[in-house]
């Protein structure tokens, strides 16, 4: 400001540029984000909102001197059909090594059209794929598995504990899931609508002590 | 705490506001549109020392250090937040994952003398 001319417009220019730049640095810092995230994919606003819905239902408030910090995480699934009944899912995740997480619920929400006469029973499967193999050659985890029986369309949720605490614990990035179809029920990708708009997505609520905030051993 | 105004030079809480849009944030921070970036500043001549802290007793306590010690009457002590409270963002992440936390103490709600 010194160097700046003595006019009032001048001084109050030059302090909104200094507390901007300090808010950018303050939310990345928080955030334990290295520089401003640019995303990519752009989502259907019905698709953001139906599963921000899904986050209201109970958080994961922080309480003040709380050594851990809450998170809710939406991830949307890239889909990869590896058959007529069995379905890729791949989910992105990042985080800093040094944090340890630790997974209070998470749910993968599938949109499946059921025609009403489906006679059979349909059972569904989910498995956490593995290994270098990807979703066809590694090896996998069964995490749920489950016979459907409501016809019709609409929303449901799988749970995914508590396999998915232990993606996180070890590597992370790149999450596969591998759905598949048992039963004369048909084929599982005709019925799992997996458009833009009800892309199937992973609902997660995590806490995590950042680093520094171990607790003293006594 | 005070806020800052014209007639006053006394340690007191100054209101910012940024709005992520005039930052070119809006399209990653999904929600709030804006961050209350307050802070303190002025003077914290040595009768006010810790006022208005925690509570009254701290500045009467800090007031009788000053004196027992015949503290140098010119020292200052410094005016920093006395309250914060947390920020609540739901952003999209690197990966365009919706990430959703609390950050902590991060806008000013009082400042005071140390």
């Amino acid at each position: 400001a010194a160097a700046e001319p003595l006019c009032p417009v001048c001084g109050a220019a030059a302090e909104r540029r200094l507390l901007e730049e300090t808010v950018k640095r303050q939310l990345l810092d928080k955030l334990r984000l290295p520089e401003r995230p640019s995303p990519g994919q752009h989502l259907p606003r019905a698709a953001l909102n139906r599963a921000l819905r899904r986050l209201q239902e109970g958080g994961t408030r922080t309480a003040p001197g709380d050594l851990e910090r809450g998170y809710e995480i939406i991830s949307f699934a890239e889909t990869e059909p590896t058959s007529p009944s069995a379905l890729g899912l791949q989910f992105q995740f990042s985080r800093t090594q040094d944090q340890d997480v630790h997974i209070l619920q998470a749910q993968l929400w599938l949109y499946l059209r059921l025609p009403r006469d489906l006679v059979a029973a349909l059972t569904l499967r989910i498995f956490l794929a593995s290994g270098e193999g990807g979703l066809v050659g590694g090896n996998r985890t069964l995490l749920s598995e489950r016979r459907l029986r409501a016809k019709g369309s609409g929303w449901r949720a799988f749970s995914l504990m508590p396999a998915l605490q232990s993606f996180f614990e070890g590597q992370h990035g790149t999450l596969r899931l591998e759905l598949e179809s048992g039963g004369d029920g048909g084929d599982l990708v005709a019925f799992l609508n997996a458009s833009r708009s009800q892309q199937p997505f992973l609902v997660a609520k995590a806490k995590v002590r950042e680093p520094g905030h171990q607790v003293a051993k006594r | 705490s005070l806020r800052c105004s014209q007639n006053s030079n006394l340690c007191c809480r100054k209101d910012y506001y940024v709005d992520f849009r005039d930052i070119g944030w809006n399209d990653w921070i999904i929600k709030p549109e804006g961050y209350q970036i307050n802070y303190c500043v002025g003077q914290c001549p040595l009768h006010v020392a810790g006022s208005p802290g925690m509570a009254s007793s701290f500045h009467t306590a800090v007031f009788n250090l000053v004196k027992a010690n015949n503290v140098h009457a010119s020292g200052h002590s410094c005016c920093v937040p006395t309250r914060r409270r947390p920020l609540s963002v739901l952003y999209f992440d690197r990966n365009s994952n919706i990430v959703k936390t609390d950050i902590p103490d991060m806008i000013v709600d009082a400042c005071g003398c140390s």
